[in-house]
């Protein structure tokens, strides 16, 4: 693979909601929460090294721990923090403006990202309990956003060998709650830094995607903060990073940008609802009534 | 409570047809 291409991504994650997840909602709903439709946080512990053969992407998998804050992380687990707005009238959960809501989510992303790069990176669940019939409407999100000028206009594969993709997987196994890092000028993998990735141009990303030479969509977030950070970096090396394999590199160019939206209201394209089983932009009801 | 075939019609009614990707 030489030649050059568009860079296409593929969702970042699959999530799988188990049983003991809507009965831990439910448990708060009627005892805790009971007519509070706040957000409660979530925290999904992704286990990047046991993926399914048949999965394009990681699963993203939520039991009732995941309601807990220290749920137990095992080793090579990578923690992702989440929040589930349960709705207490099914027609509220209908009338939200979903777009709006992601973008929001989205946007709340990116000033974390302004931050720490690495927290980026997020779900968002928003549901209705029926407990009457014990009836769940949910949809989940991660939202992934791109702003203009961080569109990439021309990428060509790099080679990458063996060894180097070794080294950088060791560093985030070493560095579990990192998705980026860069090289320093003395070919050191270190955390990600305006001023050092400025010089260097080689950006490491934590890829959650199992799809051969399509990265997550997760990247178009760490490339936007790259590109606020460093607004004169046009070309830069890109290496796609699997815990399990598959990992390569790609050779990037931005669009030429002179402006810049401003950082509190940014110009920017959100994706990320999770397509429902029948491929939909659209809820999944998951009906418990006979267990 | 909701038949069925009117979950089916609520879903649908909120399917979203231009998420960008």
């Amino acid at each position: 693979m030489s030649s050059e291409k568009v860079l296409n991504y593929t969702a970042p994650f699959k999530s799988f909601l188990d049983t003991s997840f809507f009965q831990e909602l439910s448990r708060l709903k009627l005892d805790v929460l009971k007519l509070d439709s706040t957000f409660q946080p979530l925290v999904v512990n992704l286990d990047l090294r046991n993926i399914p053969k048949s999965a394009d992407q990681v699963p993203l998998f939520l039991t009732s721990r995941g309601f807990e804050e220290n749920n137990n992380r095992s080793d090579n687990e990578v923690p992702v923090r989440g929040k589930i707005l349960n709705f207490n009238v099914l027609d509220d959960f209908r009338k939200l403006d979903k777009q709006h809501f992601l973008r929001q989510r989205a946007l709340e992303c990116w000033e974390d990202g302004l931050r720490d790069i690495n927290n980026c990176v997020s779900f968002a669940i928003i549901s209705f309990a029926d407990l009457k019939k014990y009836r769940f409407y949910y949809w989940l999100g991660v939202p992934c956003f791109q702003r203009p000028s961080s569109t990439v206009v021309h990428v060509r594969s790099e080679p990458s060998s063996a060894y180097i993709c070794t080294k950088y997987q060791d560093w985030f196994d070493a560095n579990y709650s990192k998705w980026v890092c860069i090289l320093n000028e003395n070919e050191d993998i270190v955390n990600y830094d305006k001023h050092i990735i400025g010089k260097t141009k080689v950006l490491a990303v934590r890829d959650t995607s199992t799809v051969e030479n399509v990265p997550s969509a997760l990247t178009k977030n760490f490339l936007s903060v790259l590109r606020h950070d460093v607004p004169d970096l046009t070309d830069f090396k890109l290496l796609i990073i699997r815990q399990k394999g598959g990992s390569f590199a790609l050779k990037v160019t931005f669009v030429s940008s002179d402006s810049q939206s401003s950082p509190s209201n940014p110009d920017m394209k959100v994706s990320g609802w999770e397509k429902n089983m029948q491929g939909k932009l659209a809820p999944r009801v998951v009906d418990l009534g006979s267990l | 409570d909701l038949p069925i075939d009117d979950i089916d019609e609520l879903i649908q009614d909120m399917e979203i047809k231009d998420d960008y990707e």
